[in-house]
C-alpha cells in the first residue's frame, strides 16, 4: 500500500551503522557499563562479544536494580558482576534483508532494533527515532 | 496528504489518560522517585505539583547523576534533595487543540510528549508505541 512503499523508498537510510552504536563487551564489569551508559546519555545499549556478535542489551535500570538490597542502593553490590549477568539475552534481531513491514511491528514494542548480518555481526540498529522522520516527511508533503 | 488523514482519523485514542501514567510530584525527596522509578518500570514519568499542573520530568538517569560522586556512587547525596531539583522544566507539552502535524514532529525527538489543558492541568501523554501502533496498521492494509 501507499504508506508502505513511501516508507520502503528509504529503507536503507533507517540503520545507524554499528560504529556509530555505543555498546560495551559482556565481559565488562557492571561498574564500567553503568559509566558507559552515564557518559553517553543512552537509557539501553547493545552488548557485543568478542567476535563482534550481537549478545544482548544492558541498561541502567537494570544495573541499578542490580545495586539494591531491598529499599537500600550499595555499589558494592556491582563489584563482582559483570555485564552478561544482567543483561537481556531475549532480543528481537533484524538479518538480512530487512522488511520494512517487521521493522515497523518491532519499532511498535521497541525503541530500536539491533541488525545482525547472516554471520550474528553486529551491523547497527533502527530506532524509533528514524522511523518517525521518514513517516513525519512523509505526513508533511 | 493521505498519511496525514489516516492518522488523524484515529486521534482521540492517542492520548494515554492521566489516570494511567505513572507520576511522581515536586516536592518528593528523590529516594522515593527513585523507588516510584525501579518500581513502575518506566525510565522518565512526569512531574506535578499540588495543582496538578504538569511542572517537569524526572528520568532515572537524573536520579543516577545525582548519586555520583566523580565515578563513585554515593546514595547519601539524595538525601537532601527532591524531583524538582533535578527535573527536566524545559519540556514540549501539547495544548489544545491537538494538531496532529505538531504531535509527529515532536515525537522524532520526544519519546513521549505530555499534553495539558488550558489550565496547565496534565491531561496525559501521547507516546511514540501509540503513534507507531497507528503506522504500522496503515502499512498492513
Ligand atoms: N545523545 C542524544 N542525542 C539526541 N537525542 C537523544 C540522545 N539521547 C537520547 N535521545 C533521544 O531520546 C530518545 C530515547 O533515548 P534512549 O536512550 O532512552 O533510547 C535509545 C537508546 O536506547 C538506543 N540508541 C539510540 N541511538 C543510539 C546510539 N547511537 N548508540 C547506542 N544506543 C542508541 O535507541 C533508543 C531509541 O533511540 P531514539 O533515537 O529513537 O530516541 C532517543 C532520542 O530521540
Ligand atoms: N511496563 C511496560 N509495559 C509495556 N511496554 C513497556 C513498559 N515499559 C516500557 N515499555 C516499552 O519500552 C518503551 C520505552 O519505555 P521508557 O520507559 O524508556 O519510555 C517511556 C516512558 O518514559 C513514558 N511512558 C510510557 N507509558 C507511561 C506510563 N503509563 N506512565 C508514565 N510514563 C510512561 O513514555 C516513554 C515512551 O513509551 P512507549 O510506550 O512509546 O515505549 C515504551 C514501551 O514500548
Amino acid at each position: 500500500n501507499a504508506v508502505k512503499e513511501l516508507l520502503l523508498e528509504n529503507q536503507a537510510d533507517y540503520l545507524i551503522p554499528a560504529e556509530n552504536v555505543a555498546h560495551v563487551m559482556e565481559e565488562n564489569p557492571l561498574n564500567h557499563a553503568l559509566l558507559v551508559l552515564t557518559k553517553v546519555g543512552y537509557s539501553k545499549i547493545p552488548v557485543i562479544n568478542k567476535e563482534s556478535q550481537f549478545v544482548g542489551l544492558i541498561s541502567l535500570s537494570a544495573i541499578v536494580d542490580a545495586m539494591f538490597d531491598l529499599t537500600e542502593i550499595d555499589p558494592d553490590n556491582l563489584a563482582n558482576l559483570c555485564v552478561k549477568d544482567v543483561m537481556e539475552r531475549e532480543v528481537k534481531m533484524l538479518k538480512p534483508p530487512y522488511d520494512i513491514e517487521k521493522i515497523l511491528h518491532l519499532s511498535v514494542d521497541n525503541p530500536f532494533i539491533p541488525a545482525v548480518n547472516k554471520e550474528n555481526i553486529f551491523v547497527g540498529i533502527i530506532t524509533r527515532r528514524e522511523l518517525l522522520k521518514a513517516v513525519n516527511h512523509l505526513a508533511h508533503e
